[in-house]
Parts: structure tokens; C-alpha cells; sequence
């Protein structure tokens, strides 16, 4: 069946969304077959991000791929209990449905902790978590020393990854590759870079994830988000309104991207 | 009684806490009496960074104002209506045990749509909202066409606030200042920037808030997190292994704090 990549982080704005978008277009340049499963129902900034693109494809009568995305609908009944339920059987529906069609379903959580985030979490072969260089959003992955810079122990979402992983363990004894991916980064700030890279180093032993460089901060990965384009897909459009003066940036930007889907170590494309 | 400033944004990652944090200090070393409502009871970020400052003052014996911080625990009844109905009963407890004690409360939200975040915004006196130089951060507020910029309709966000002001019409006449303030400015991406500008601008007055600059991104504003420290109190904890090394940032930095507070056009400083 198809491979599970669901982008987690309970900090919020940690670039899950855009990074599932990239990491989709890329998957798809691949030759791979793709689709999308939403589980933020209110912001639904992947599902958004796809109905722009299906609305740019018509508006500009351009062939491009635009991979199915379903959006979870958060539950509505009174019942903590019974809304849980309910969540998780349309998350299996639409999971069952995607993945004998797919080599690749990717999952955006929200940025928060939810049902439908864990139930996603226990389902997934990886777990992509997009980080700021930032010790803010460190906190959410753990406690740290002010002074030594130890680790002073697990935070709320090590631990919600953890029992995913252990709920996965038991139920068909496979694993779950974590990959926590630095995002966001900027060329200056060498010694905050360096202390945040020294933390993510020690924690991925003790926690296990493997940590990755991940993506710069460049307004490419978010000024083509109204026309539903990424970079991927910046050859194909030329000549539609889409300035091509980045071009130095875009290549670097193509190599990072590479570099992230690399990283995933994903089984060879199927033929 | 004490004037109500919320932190808002259901957008995850726009920089609530950061500038909950800053504002607390900036404002507590105006001479005013300030205490922090934490409505995020998992991610706790605010009360974290207060936290780590309370170790700092404890462990480097300095004296520095460490401002109350109530953090408002999530309800875990079963039933979303009595659940809704603790929260509700959480906060004004705070709320009426600070308003008596304090000239300014400044309550940060979680970056999702939460009953108490609801609560807080018909509550508040004046919402500040952060917001990133991106039309992802934007989908929130508006709807916007990909070729004209125009806009299309008001998003979630929008509509929440605007919920909050019908409530507050209702219940005491009075308004609330809606203040959205940009966020993580870089100094690059003239054309992204500009066009984020120009669809803030006619926003503004579609939905009825005022923008304002706001924060560049700035290590400075995340890299003391640790030690519950802002640059508002670097002159005093010199010397006590914080660097001092940034000083012309530092300066730009406490400017463009000191123009967000101004823009907050609160009553005068009580004598
Ligand atoms: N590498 C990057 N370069 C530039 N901007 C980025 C990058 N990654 C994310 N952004 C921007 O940062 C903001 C947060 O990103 P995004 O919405 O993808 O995060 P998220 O984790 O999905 O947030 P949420 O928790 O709200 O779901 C957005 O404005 C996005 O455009
Ligand atoms: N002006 C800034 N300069 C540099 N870094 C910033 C700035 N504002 C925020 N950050 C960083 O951006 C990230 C998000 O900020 P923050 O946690 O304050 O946002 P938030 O809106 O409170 O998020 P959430 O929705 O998760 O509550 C953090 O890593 C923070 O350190
Ligand atoms: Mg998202
Ligand atoms: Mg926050």
C-alpha cells in the first residue's frame, strides 16, 4: 500500500503546511502517484493551497498535475467520546480509500493537539516535523538548561510521537521514521544556530529522530501560494504572470528541496 | 478597571507569545501594573517564557519584575457544552481577580479556534493582531484573487473578531481597537511585501482595523527565551552571561517596540 508521510509539529507555524505542499509537487515530479489528506478543517491551508491551483489550471488552460486532497471535518456532536469516534472512522475512510490508489499520501496536521493529529501520527511510516531555529519552538520537543544547554527532559509533542510509535509497535510491529527538518533558517545568526543545532544533535539521540538541514526562509516558498504553484512547477508556467527574476534563488531552492526529498529515504519509484 | 489586551491570531506562528512577552515587559517598565492571561494551557508559551524568567531572578539573584501570569486550563468534560461552560467560568475568575490589581492584562491565545481564544476577544478592550508578510498568514483574514489582489471575502479569522464586537456592542456598547501588526519582517522580498501591504491596506477598512509595522525578525526577540529574558531588560542583567554584543540591533529593536506600544494608544500611565 501506499506510503504515509504525515507533517506534525503542535507548534504552531512551523511551515507543516508548506512543506507538505512542496514536498507533494515534489513527490509527484517523481513520477510518483500522489494525494493529500487534510486535518485541519478550519484553516485548511493545504486544501486552500490546492484550490487555488485547480483554479489557476482553468483561469490559464495549463496542463498541471493537482493531486486529490481530502479535508478531515472535525466532528460536530456534543460528545468528546463520540466526536472522537466519529473523527477517526472518516481519517480510515479516507485513508483506505487513498491508499490502494497512491505511492504517497501525505497528511497536514494543524498546529495544535488534536484527535485526528495522534490518530494520524499512529498511522504514518514518517513523520516530517518542520522547526523553527528557535528555542520557542524547541520547547515543544523539550525542556532545556538555560545555562548547560542539557536536556532536561521530553516535552508534549516527544511525547505524543512517542506513543504514536508505541501504539504503531503493537498493532503491526513497524516502525516510524521521525525526521525533525530545521525551517525557516536564515544565513545570519550564527550563534542562536548554532545552540538550537547543538540541542536538536543530543535530543535526536535520546528522543529518535534523525535531524535534517531542511529549508531556508525564501519568500519562494510562499509568494505563489494565491496561483497554487511552487517552484516545482516554475518551468511549465513561464510566461504566465509568474516573474521568472528569481532565478539565482530558484536553483538554490530546487537543490534544498531535493535535498529534504533525499532525505526520506522513500522506497524507489515504482515503474 | 484594567484595560484588556488580547494577543490574537487563530493563524499558528504569527507571533502571539513573542509579542505577549515583549509587550508585558515594555509596558511593566512604562510604570504600569501588568499581569498575562495564558489561554494556551499545553503549549504554555507565555507562561513558560515567565517561568524561565523566575528561574533566572532566582539563580543569578537580580531584581526584576516577574508580572503574574494566570494560565487557564482546558476543561476536560466530557460534554463540549459543560466543558465550554467550565472554561468560560476559568477565565472570568482571572479576569475579575486581575482587573482590580492591574492597569493592563494581556492575554495570549492559542494559535487555533478555542472557546476560551472566543471568550478572551469579547473580552478584549484591544485585540493585537501579529501577522506574517505571506498570503498563507492572510488566508485567514480574507479571501483574495490570485491575478487583481482584490478582495474577495472575509475569512475565519475576520469573522471571529467581528463575532467579538457584536458581542461587546451588545453587552456594553463599547468597542474594541483591532490592531494588526506585521511580524517577521525581513528586509528582502520588496515586491512580496508590497503586495501584502497594498491588500492589508484595503482590507483595513473593509473589515475595520488599523496596521501597523510592527516587528522585523530579529533573533533578538527569540533567542533569550531560555532565560526569560527581552531586550527591554538588557541594561540590568549585564554582565550576567547575556551578550551585550548586538548593541546596534539592539537599538533598532527597542525603536520598534517602543513605535508598537505607542501605536497601542493607551490611556496615559496612572501616577
Ligand atoms: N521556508 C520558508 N520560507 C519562507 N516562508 C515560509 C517558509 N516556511 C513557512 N513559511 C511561511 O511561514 C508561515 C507558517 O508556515 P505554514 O503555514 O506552512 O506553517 P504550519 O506549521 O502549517 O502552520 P499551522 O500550525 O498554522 O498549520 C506561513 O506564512 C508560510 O508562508
Ligand atoms: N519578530 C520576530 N523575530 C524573530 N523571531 C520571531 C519573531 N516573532 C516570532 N518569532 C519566532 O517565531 C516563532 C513563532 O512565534 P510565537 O511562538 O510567538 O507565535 P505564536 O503565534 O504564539 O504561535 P502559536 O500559534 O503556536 O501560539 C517562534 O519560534 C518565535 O521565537
Ligand atoms: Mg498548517
Ligand atoms: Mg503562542
Amino acid at each position: 500500500g501506499a506510503h504515509i508521510l504525515v507533517l506534525g509539529n503542535e507548534k504552531g507555524g512551523s511551515g507543516k503546511s508548506t512543506t507538505a505542499m512542496h514536498l507533494l509537487m515534489a513527490l509527484a515530479a517523481q513520477g510518483r502517484r500522489v494525494a493529500a489528506i487534510d486535518l485541519d478543517s478550519r484553516q485548511r491551508s493545504l486544501s486552500r493551497y490546492l484550490e487555488n491551483r485547480s483554479r489557476f489550471i482553468a483561469d490559464n488552460s495549463v496542463s498541471l498535475e493537482v493531486p486529490v486532497v481530502h479535508t478531515i471535518a472535525r466532528s460536530e456532536l456534543n460528545s468528546v467520546d463520540a466526536a472522537k469516534a466519529e473523527e477517526k472512522e472518516r481519517l480510515m475512510a479516507a485513508l483506505s480509500e487513498l491508499r490502494s490508489l497512491c505511492d504517497v499520501v501525505v497528511i497536514d496536521s494543524p498546529g495544535s493537539d488534536t484527535n485526528l493529529a495522534r490518530l494520524a501520527h499512529a498511522q504514518a511510516d514518517t513523520i516530517v516535523t518542520p522547526l523553527n531555529d528557535s528555542f520557542v519552538d524547541l520547547d515543544l520537543l523539550a525542556r532545556v538548561n538555560s545555562t548547560s544547554y542539557e536536556i532536561e527532559g521530553p516535552s508534549h509533542y516527544a511525547e505524543m510521537v512517542w506513543e504514536a510509535r508505541k501504539h504503531r509497535a503493537i498493532a503491526d510491529r513497524s516502525q516510524i521514521d521521525w525526521i525533525v527538518m530545521r525551517n525557516r533558517v536564515s544565513s545570519l545568526n550564527a550563534r542562536n544556530k548554532a545552540r538550537v543545532e547543538k540541542v536538536l544533535a543530543a535530543l535526536a539521540k535520546r528522543v529518535g529522530f534523525r535531524f535534517i538541514p531542511g529549508l531556508n526562509e525564501r519568500v519562494i516558498y510562499r509568494e505563489l501560494f494565491l496561483k497554487g504553484l511552487t517552484l516545482v512547477d516554475l518551468k511549465k508556467t513561464a510566461g504566465l504572470g509568474v516573474s521568472q527574476s528569481l532565478t539565482m534563488s530558484q536553483v538554490a531552492a530546487r537543490n534544498e528541496l531535493r535535498r529534504v526529498v533525499e532525505a526520506l529515504n522513500l522506497p524507489p519509484v515504482a515503474e
